[in-house]
């Protein structure tokens, strides 16, 4: 049996745009990233969840240092493309991923990555995930702690990250 | 430059359970996936935005097979551990995926794939992402068109969609 978490990485240059209250209709989160991929800004984490009503929130995350690119171009075609009931602009924010290959077959990694972190008090912000990374969005304040406390959780040397 | 995006998957086998309204406390989003992992029960997708006055939504998928033992498990846990306003169950959605290494550096991959399945009338109704992949949810009915759509869109070869 091998163990499915093979790493754990943490990412503090995450910049986080959140638009509150946008239309669920086909399109809208394309006319929304478009204008920011075509001005070269790499996106990192996008999370959208089932709508409510007709509407719902899009996050996502960019460099820190192009957070006001960003801004400048979401306030420019907020409502001319689309239409949102508000934005969300925040610097602080830090990410922290466990990794392992066919972690979906693994029933219960997710859920001890969150007990782990919940045990500590760390809130999740943002949850988003693939095949091989479980990806969470906390306050920068408990990163190192959080990575600390995942390296023991999955027996993971705790110096380089790697499985021991 | 190489070609960002190597290969498109698709996966029918994909059940949405939605939690509305949970309280943003520490240590919640644990309580919800900790039974359903000892029970064995694998999670794909787990989508969690940014709370709105202290609540917000937790989305997950199983496999359809799993569909029942997840929701007896749901409603044995609800409003004894954590409480939620409601829960939404629905077993005809569909994940497609574009894969590649290093997506986040390729500002605009992702507003690619959404702006082909915009255009194509068809409606994203969760995103989430990881370094190598974007992963959104849609109606069953619309896979097959997708499939195609994204191959084109990345120059894939229809086939058996590695690059061409
Ligand atoms: C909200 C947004 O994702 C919309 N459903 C779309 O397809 O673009
Ligand atoms: C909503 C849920 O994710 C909560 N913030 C938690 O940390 O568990």
């Amino acid at each position: 049996f091998s163990l499915p978490v093979k790493n754990i990485t943490a990412d503090v240059d995450q910049a986080k745009i959140t638009l509150r209250g946008v239309p669920d209709r086909p399109g809208l989160i394309g006319e929304v990233l478009g204008p920011i991929g075509e001005a070269g800004i790499s996106v990192d984490m996008i999370v959208q969840n089932i709508a409510r009503e007709c509407t719902t929130d899009i996050t996502f995350t960019v460099q820190r240092t192009n957070l006001e690119r960003t801004r400048s171009i979401i306030e420019t075609y907020r409502d001319t493309a689309w239409q949102a009931d508000s934005v969300e602009y925040l610097d602080s924010v830090a990410k922290i991923s466990v990794i392992g290959a066919g972690l979906r077959d693994h029933a219960g990694t997710a859920a001890k990555m969150f007990q782990v972190l919940g045990e500590a008090g760390i809130n999740i912000q943002l949850v988003t995930t693939s095949e091989i990374y479980i990806s969470v969005s906390i306050e920068e304040r408990h990163l190192e702690e959080a990575q600390r406390l995942l390296h023991a959780a999955f027996n993971l040397d705790a110096i380089d990250g790697e499985a021991a």
